[in-house]
């Protein structure tokens, strides 16, 4: 599960 | 994903894309500020240094690749080019950038989510990339005038800034703990600064006037 952080945005 | 972030990436591709084929094309660069290039040169190289550690999709490689490469190959054309650099013009494109990315690096050091390299890094990228439009709107200033590409080129990349913006809104109601004040900010100062040229342009188009 990816940490809410996760860098998913360009 | 949501229809917001992916317009607004598809926006901001055609943005660098409508650049580089229009300096590719007619083998000018006249109107651009190369350091406004730059920095978005910078920006995406500090931004995407995970690209090979944390894998998110094939979509976010593949456009983050897009987005360096674009960019890359826009500085190397105004700066290396001899038919564009010839173009380029070097006695009004004169704003101190190097400031900029110094200002944006110490603030970074400052605030910040975690006290990481590459989040610190990650964090410098969003502060640049809220002001590296500055050359790029001076430049324009002092031309006094615009050829229709360039303004599309900063037009797209409003477009693409609203949309991020619309993006996080609808993720803010749509996921929980989706909160990111440094993104949001620096992402929303980035947008009014194009408020401005907004404006001249949607003039100019209304009278059908040169943008000037």
């Amino acid at each position: 599960s990816k940490d809410p952080s996760a860098k998913d945005e360009l | 994903m949501n229809i917001f972030r992916l317009a607004g990436d598809m926006t901001h591709m055609f943005s660098v894309l409508v650049l580089l084929l229009k300096i590719h094309t007619i083998k000018s660069c006249a109107g651009v500020s190369v350091k406004t290039q730059e920095l978005y040169a910078i920006v995406f190289a500090t931004r995407y240094l995970d690209i090979f550690t944390s894998f998110v999709s094939i979509y976010n490689t593949f456009m983050k690749l897009v987005f360096l490469g674009s960019s890359f190959s826009i500085v190397w054309y105004m700066r290396y080019h001899k038919a564009v650099h010839r173009t380029y013009d070097r006695e009004q494109d004169t704003f101190r950038h190097w400031f900029l990315v110094l200002s944006c690096l110490l603030l970074a050091l400052l605030i910040h989510e975690k006290f990481t390299f590459l989040e610190v890094l990650w964090t410098f990228s969003l502060y640049l990339e809220a002001v590296a439009i500055l050359p790029q709107l001076v430049l324009l200033q002092r031309t006094r005038n615009i050829d229709n590409l360039t303004g599309q080129y900063i037009f797209l990349l409003g477009g693409y800034r609203g949309l991020y913006i619309l993006n996080w809104i609808y993720r803010y109601f749509t996921e929980p703990h989706f909160v990111h004040w440094i993104t949001w900010i620096t992402g929303l100062v980035q947008t009014l600064l194009y408020a401005d040229f907004f404006y001249y342009y949607f003039l100019s188009w209304k009278n059908n006037k040169k943008l000037n």
